[in-house]
């Protein structure tokens, strides 16, 4: 599974995935990927998501979509618009809300993970599989890869 | 100001198949990726466009699984399946099951702009990409010989799908 997200310079977000599934799949299989709301969510309000891993447990939790209603909803609970947070705390927020989503994903089974793009132009990674370390995101000055600290996995897959 | 991040999968790790001249390879295909995506950005270019860029190089690449290099069903086919969505207005669009089309990225982006619906499959998506002009990409072009030997000892240690080493993505 591939994926992308993107914010541009006119505030807008964007996301996409794309996936040839899993190996040995049968009876017209379907995965995340190409699910909105499991595997793939933009929304301009929230932030853009694009999925990848075990897809049945992204489309039990609904992940990409629950990632973006939770930080549309919370935000501005926090009032971050009307008095900027340090950017920081933002990004650390973010990937509080992305953590505890794929948090919910392994503790039904699940492995795999997330990139996500905030409105304020913040990468985050979160991801439970080793595969992580082939996260790159890239920006005004910056270019980053994640690694992934662990070798832990939720599933019994080898 | 833009941003961009772009995975290539979260496969579990195989560490006696993944050298460093391999893992090399994996990261300066993501490189590509990330470049062409970034190139979009920083001249102006939208979010929508920027995402497709960096998905087109990795579903071209044999390293990946999308596009060419998908893995194997069962019955031996690579089926694609793809999504995209604008955050502007929240229109998506997305394919599954698709046998035929080179980019499927691109078809799910056309069945966001050019259809009522979100989500097409199999052969009803294949006849769609045919109206919108998509050339018919021969299956031999998805299949790749990894992936091949990847179903074989799949299918000689009778393991499931679910059970299968599916280590890069």
């Amino acid at each position: 599974t591939v994926g992308a997200v993107a914010l541009d310079q006119h505030g807008n977000l964007a996301a996409g995935t794309s996936t040839g599934g899993m190996t040995g799949k049968r009876w017209g299989r379907v995965g995340d990927a190409p699910v909105i709301g499991a595997g793939t969510y933009a929304d301009n309000r929230a932030c853009a998501v694009s999925a990848t891993g075990w897809g049945e447990y992204f489309l039990r939790v609904g992940v990409a979509h629950e990632i973006c209603a939770r930080l549309r909803y919370t935000i501005p609970a926090l009032e971050f618009r009307l008095h900027p947070w340090d950017p920081i705390t933002i990004k650390n927020y973010a990937q509080t809300v992305a953590d505890e989503v794929m948090a919910d994903v392994k503790d039904l089974g699940g492995d795999g993970g997330v990139i996500l793009v905030t409105p304020e132009g913040h990468a985050i990674f979160s991801f439970n599989t080793s595969g992580m370390y082939r996260g790159r995101a890239t920006s005004d000055g910056v270019n980053e890869v994640a690694i992934f600290g662990g070798e832990e996995q939720a599933s019994a897959t080898p | 100001k833009w941003s961009l991040a772009i995975h290539g999968g979260a496969g579990t790790l195989n560490r006696d198949a993944m050298t460093p001249e391999r893992r090399a390879e994996y990261e300066a295909a993501l490189q590509v990726a990330l470049d062409a995506g970034a190139k979009v950005l920083a001249e102006g270019g939208s979010a929508m466009d920027a995402v497709k860029a960096a998905i087109i190089p990795m579903e071209d690449s044999p390293l990946f699984n999308a596009g060419k290099g998908a893995v194997f069903t069962w019955d031996g086919t690579n089926e694609l399946d793809s999504s995209i969505m604008d955050g502007r207005d929240r229109s998506a669009g997305a394919v599954a099951g698709v046998k035929t089309v080179k980019n499927p990225i691109l078809l799910a982006d056309s069945v966001r702009t050019a259809s009522p619906h979100v989500m097409l499959m199999g052969a009803g998506a294949e006849a769609f990409a045919a109206e919108q002009g998509f050339a018919v990409t021969p299956p031999e072009y998805f299949a790749t010989p990894a992936r091949a030997e990847a179903l074989e000892r799949m299918k000689a240690q009778q393991l499931s799908a679910l059970d299968v080493d599916h280590k890069f993505g």
